[in-house]
């Protein structure tokens, strides 16, 4: 896709030994546009294109890849990089259990991810516990009670209680009641612009210490990803994030939106509603889905 | 005689930015960008604190359909409702709000709970049914779907209501055997009712990107969508996704979501959404 633009594009530069910034100002437009379309936040787009200007310029023109080819190869393997580092699982606590605590906006897949990680964790030796400290949306408690008995996961009910933290206080005792050793908390889905839900996301981490922060984010979330992954970020502190509903169609530059502004790394996708329906996330596949 | 406006390069710039930030996507932000530059050029506008103000007009322009007096009167009773849309868009919490909005006009409102697949989706609308006060028609989890949709339609023929509501599960357009089943439920109310049904609601979550096109395309070529609901415009996201849609489909925009509560719902004002996108 990219790559046939690029070579309308880059076909003047076919003589020519060397790209240099002067024969990249039309191709690095091209790079531009495929990457707005793609719905990378256009302050990433920008960081981008700089960094693959910097690459670019002064290489010599491969003698067996055409023009176009060359700059497809050097912004793939930037967003590779960018997107990528070493795979990361989920960090273990030092000591005593594990806590992981899940947060986004609403309707990312929170609860639905949990129930996966859950899943996924309890296969990878973990004995966990879920929990829904969002006292908010109707039946999100008995959400995550019908996914937890569907995969046979024990799940801290909180009966009576409506205040998040008595509910979480709970879990982490009745966790260690059980002697299991992974707690995966679920959250409401709140707006990074709400004051008085980002304060309750921040006691809530007070109080659990988990040694995970997810940032649950949808593959399909335009411009405002940066953004929001960016005040989650200050105000909550993220270790890692999980991207939804990648078996749509979405390009997803959502992920290079928020990986560009947090740096954390990407470590699972959401790839359907069913509870195995979970994997490693991986970046060269999504660089592949971002350039269309 | 009036001197032409020069719109500089810093300050295309600058509105480009704006609208590419707003999600209003490169192919409608370069059209906009062009009416304005004829607007100049035609001298249609002639100083520089203009320029905004004819932008937000060019975009009003782009969201407004026509609507014909009997798209907005509910000629036939039960006036059927279904809302469709990805996971996640807010069709249930909509529904909620919906239903309350048609209660204080005074109208006898059915809810029918056809998402049987989601895990809880039944005790979610239940819930919103017990906060308006309203009926509701539901079975049991992992039930057929259609089953559901052809209960509420004998339900709220019987019981003289005024509108009937669909809730449907969250699905991926990509989905070929969920948009089957989505066309197979509206083969079943129109069955029972062949006007039916009268409105075909596809929600849209105002934080998606140029995604949000492929959705109305890819669910409009199953169904018949009437109209469109934006919601989560209370956050950061300026839902600018919606102008190349509607310019493209003709499908209006009939409400937005701006809260979770039940009054977090309000018609859709063209003049309103194109002033709060710059
Ligand atoms: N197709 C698809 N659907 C998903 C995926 N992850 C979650 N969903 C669906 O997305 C919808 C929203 O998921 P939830 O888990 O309720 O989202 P949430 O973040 O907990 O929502 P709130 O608690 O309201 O903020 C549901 O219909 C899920 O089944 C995914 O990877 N693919
Ligand atoms: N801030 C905000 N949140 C909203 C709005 N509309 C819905 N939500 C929230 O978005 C989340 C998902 O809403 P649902 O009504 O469950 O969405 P849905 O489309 O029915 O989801 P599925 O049935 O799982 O596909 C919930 O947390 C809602 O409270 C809105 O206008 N603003
Ligand atoms: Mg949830
Ligand atoms: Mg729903």
């Amino acid at each position: 896709q990219l790559e046939s633009r690029l070579s309308a594009t880059l076909k003047k530069i076919r003589g020519l030994a060397r790209l240099t910034e002067a024969n990249m100002t039309e191709a690095l437009k091209e790079v531009r546009t495929a990457l707005l379309e793609a719905d990378v936040a256009l302050p990433v787009v920008k960081d981008f294109i700089a960094t693959i200007k910097k690459e670019s310029s002064g290489k010599d023109v491969h003698k067996s890849l055409s023009p176009g080819q060359q700059v497809v190869k050097i912004v793939h393997q930037e967003l590779v990089k960018l997107l990528g580092g070493e795979l990361v699982g989920i960090t273990k606590a030092e000591k005593g259990p594990t806590v992981i605590l899940m947060a986004g906006l609403q309707g990312s897949g929170k609860t639905t991810t949990t129930g996966k990680l859950a899943l996924l964790l309890s296969k990878e030796k973990y004995s966990p516990m879920i929990v829904s400290a969002d006292v908010y949306r109707p039946a999100a408690r008995e959400q995550l009670a019908v996914l937890g008995e569907q995969l046979e996961i024990p799940v801290f009910k909180g009966d009576g209680l409506s205040d998040p933290l008595k509910i979480v206080k709970g879990a982490l005792k009745e966790l260690k009641k059980e002697s299991l050793d992974l707690l995966i908390i679920d959250t409401a889905g709140r707006l990074q612009v709400d004051e008085e839900m980002m304060a309750e996301l921040e006691a809530i981490k007070k109080l659990a210490t988990p040694t995970e922060t997810l940032f649950v984010a949808d593959a399909m979330t335009g411009q405002q990803a940066a953004e929001v992954a960016k005040t989650f970020h200050e105000r909550v502190g993220i270790t890692g994030v999980v991207l939804t509903k990648l078996d749509g169609d979405a390009r997803g530059g959502a992920a290079l939106s928020v990986k560009g502004v947090t740096g954390c790394p990407i470590k699972f996708s959401g790839i359907g509603e069913k509870s195995d329906q979970f994997e490693q996330f991986h970046p060269d596949r999504m660089a592949q889905r971002i350039l269309g | 005689t009036t001197r032409k406006i020069k719109i500089d390069d810093e300050l295309l710039e600058e509105l480009e930015e704006a609208l590419i930030m707003a999600d209003i996507g490169m192919p409608t932000t370069t059209q906009l960008l062009e009416s304005l530059r004829l607007g100049a050029k035609n001298k249609e506008l002639t100083k520089p604190e203009e320029v905004r103000p004819f932008l937000a007009k060019e975009i009003r322009k782009l969201i407004t359909v026509k609507s014909t007096a009997k798209d907005e009167e509910m000629a036939e009773k039960p006036h059927v409702i279904l809302m469709i849309g990805v996971n996640g868009a807010g069709k249930t919490t909509t529904i909620g709000k919906l239903a309350n909005y048609y209660k204080n006009e005074g109208k006898e409102v059915l809810l029918a709970a056809a998402d049987t697949f989601r895990a809880a989706a039944v005790d979610q609308l239940a819930e919103w049914c017990n906060r308006v006060g309203c009926d509701i028609v539901k079975h049991h989890p992992n039930s057929d779907p259609s089953a559901v949709v052809f209960d509420a339609m004998k339900a709220g023929i019987a019981r003289k209501k005024d509108i009937v509501i669909v809730d449907t599960a969250g699905r991926l357009h990509t989905r070929t055997n969920l948009m089957d089943q989505l066309a197979k439920i509206r083969k079943i109310i129109s069955r029972q009712m062949p006007s039916a049904p009268h409105e075909t609601l596809l929600v849209l979550d105002g934080t998606t990107g140029q995604n949000a096109l492929n959705q109305v395309k890819e669910f409009n070529a199953v169904m018949n969508v009437t109209g469109l609901v934006l919601t989560k415009l209370d956050g950061s996201s300026k839902g600018g996704a919606v102008v190349g849609i509607v310019n493209e489909t003709g499908i209006a925009v009939k409400f937005i979501g701006i809260g979770e509560k039940i009054d977090d719902l309000q018609r859709f004002d063209p003049e309103l959404f194109s002033k709060a996108l710059l």
